[in-house]
């Protein structure tokens, strides 16, 4: 869902 | 991704390889915590679980699967091969840090962007990473002389979350990210943690001398 942060990060 | 991330990227995966190479090379691992190395593993277990669920890069799952296999190989290094656990400073490295755990763990159940298992694993692994360098700052200042290769690693580590600290105002600004309130807070407390390592460590190589961290 939009509101979570990205987790695209290391 | 932009430069703050890569840089951070980068100096995280120097640092791991650095003391893979002195551990390699010298077949020692004097100087190094043991358990700093192995809250890293649970750390990273911890956070990278969505490496089966979401697929962002190639980059990402690559330096997943990195982190992962070398911080494993690390600590396989210092409990099982023969030589090299000889040279673990093990009456040297006695915070037992199995104790932060719980709290990091009981911390996310508590605090979290979302009450799934995921998103509290992932949670926990940040509380954990902020305090797992703990064992290894508080080893140093037992540790006579530091070797250049732990100095540089430790450094190298530090720097890390310091550049996604940047990475993080850079997406607040710039990509109009929405706040990571969880993430910035650990970060901070993280790079925090290293500030007197930082300083002993750009003293002693501005005038040139052996790294030396008051006890």
């Amino acid at each position: 869902n939009p509101k979570l942060p990205q987790k695209d990060e290391l | 991704m932009n430069i703050f991330r890569l840089a951070g990227d980068m100096s995280h995966l120097l640092s791991v390889i650095l003391l893979l190479l002195k551990i390699r090379t010298t077949k020692s691992c004097a100087g190094i915590s043991l358990k700093t190395q192995e809250l890293y593993v649970v750390v990273f277990l911890a956070r990278y679980l969505n490496l089966f669920t979401r697929y962002y890069s190639f980059y990402n799952t690559v330096m997943k699967l990195v982190f992962i296999a070398t911080s494993v190989c690390i600590v396989w290094y210092m409990r099982f091969h023969k030589v090299v656990k000889q040279t673990y400073n093990k009456d040297l490295d006695t915070f037992r840090h199995y104790v932060v755990i719980p709290p990091c763990f009981l911390l996310a159940l508590l605090v979290h962007h979302e009450f799934t298992v995921m998103e509290v694993l992932w949670t926990f692994s940040l509380y954990l990473e902020a305090v797992a360098i703990l064992p290894q700052l508080i080893l140093l200042q037992r540790t006579r002389n530091i070797d250049n290769l732990t100095g540089n690693y430790i450094f190298l580590l530090g720097a890390y979350r310091a550049l996604y600290l940047l990475n993080w105002i850079y997406r607040f600004f710039m990509e109009k990210a929405q706040a990571r309130w969880i993430s910035w807070i650990s970060g901070l407390v993280q790079t925090a943690l290293y500030a007197d390592f930082f300083y002993y460590y750009i003293k002693s190589w501005k005038n040139n001398e052996k790294l030396k961290l008051p006890a």
